[in-house]
C-alpha cells in the first residue's frame, strides 16, 4: 500500500485497452484539426492517469508520442493507410499531452497541447549516410523549387489551375549538386490551367478541392533546369461541422479533479 | 506476504512488469 494519502486518480496500465481508445480518439483529435503538414498516428503512450470527475464521468490525462506519416492532413486517405515516415526519410515525431473526458462511454477531448520535431541528422545518417535531410521551407532554392514544379504541373494540366497552398516538405539530395525534392499542397481555382494569363484572376472553388504534389527539381551544371513533378487531387471534402464537446468552465473542472487551475484554451485548430 | 510496488519480492514471482510507458508500435527517434 503506498505511503501517505492516496492520489485522487488512478494509474491503468498504458497498455490498457481504456487507455489505447482514449489515445486514439486523441490522434484523430489532432488530425482533424491540424492546418497544415503532415497526419500523425500513434506511436506510444508514455504515461496515464484518470481522475475522477464531478458528478460524473473522468478525465484521461495522458501523454503520447506520435510519429509522422506521409498522408497530408488533407488527404482523405484512411490513417491506418497512412505508412508512418521511415528514419531513413527524416521521421518526425510528436509529443502530446490531452486531457480527454470519458462521460457515459463517449470520448471527447477536453484540451491538446502538441509539440513535434524532426529525427537528428546523426540519427538519420546512422541508418542511412546518404540519405537527405530536411530543408528549411523558406530556403529560396525551396521556394524557387516548388514555383517550377508547379508551373510545370500547371502546364501540362488539361484541368483546373493549381494554386500553392503550403509547403510542406523539401529535402536537398545530397549526392547530386543541386538537387531539391520537394512536397507541397494545392488547391484547385476556378481556372482552367491551360488558358491562365494572369493567376491573379482566378479564385478557388468555393467547395475547396485540395490536392497534393512531390516533385524533384534539378540545376544542370551546364546551366538549365529539369523538373519531375505529379500532383494528386483530392475528391472535394464537404465541410463537416465539428461538434465541439461541452468544454466545462476550465477553473471548476480544475477544482473538480483537484488540480491546478489551468486555463485550458478552446480546442483550437492545432498549427 | 505485503511488498513496496515496483520491487519483487525475494522468492516471488518474476520483475513487475511497469505499467508505463507502454509498447512501441513503430519506433522511437
Amino acid at each position: 500500500v503506498p505511503h501517505g494519502p492516496m492520489p485522487g486518480y488512478r494509474e491503468p496500465a498504458c497498455d490498457d485497452p481504456e487507455t489505447e481508445q482514449a489515445a486514439l480518439v486523441a490522434v484523430d483529435y489532432i488530425n482533424k484539426r491540424l492546418l497544415r503538414g503532415y497526419k500523425h498516428t500513434l506511436n506510444q503512450i508514455d504515461s496515464i492517469r484518470v481522475w475522477p470527475r464531478q458528478p460524473t464521468g473522468e478525465v484521461y490525462e495522458v501523454e503520447i508520442d506520435t510519429l509522422e506519416t506521409t498522408c497530408h492532413v488533407r488527404d482523405p486517405t484512411p490513417l491506418a493507410n497512412c505508412s508512418v515516415r521511415q528514419m531513413k526519410e527524416h521521421a518526425v515525431e510528436g509529443d502530446c499531452d490531452f486531457h480527454v473526458l470519458k462521460q457515459d462511454g463517449q470520448l471527447s477531448v477536453l484540451s491538446a497541447k502538441c509539440d513535434s520535431s524532426p529525427d537528428s541528422a546523426e540519427d538519420v545518417h546512422r541508418v542511412c549516410p546518404n540519405c537527405p535531410l530536411l530543408a528549411p521551407l523558406n530556403d529560396s532554392r525551396v521556394v524557387h523549387a516548388v514555383e517550377v514544379a508547379l508551373a510545370a504541373s500547371n502546364a501540362q494540366s488539361n484541368g483546373s489551375y493549381l494554386q500553392l497552398v503550403e509547403i510542406s516538405r523539401a529535402q536537398f539530395a545530397p549526392l547530386q549538386a543541386a538537387a531539391v525534392y520537394v512536397e507541397f499542397a494545392v488547391a484547385a481555382t476556378d481556372c482552367v490551367a491551360k488558358d491562365v494569363t494572369d493567376p491573379a484572376t482566378c479564385n478557388l472553388l468555393a467547395e475547396k478541392q485540395y490536392g497534393f504534389c512531390r516533385g524533384t527539381f534539378i540545376e544542370k551544371v551546364g546551366g538549365g533546369e529539369d523538373v519531375t513533378v505529379t500532383c494528386t487531387l483530392f475528391p472535394t471534402q464537404p465541410v463537416i461541422l465539428q461538434p465541439q464537446p461541452e468544454a466545462p468552465t476550465p477553473v471548476a473542472e480544475a477544482d473538480a479533479l483537484g488540480l491546478e487551475p489551468v486555463v485550458q484554451p478552446e480546442p483550437e485548430p492545432l498549427e | 506476504k505485503g511488498v513496496l510496488p515496483g520491487i519483487p519480492a525475494a522468492g516471488g514471482p518474476g520483475p513487475v512488469i511497469r505499467p508505463c510507458p507502454g509498447r512501441i508500435r513503430y519506433f522511437k527517434i
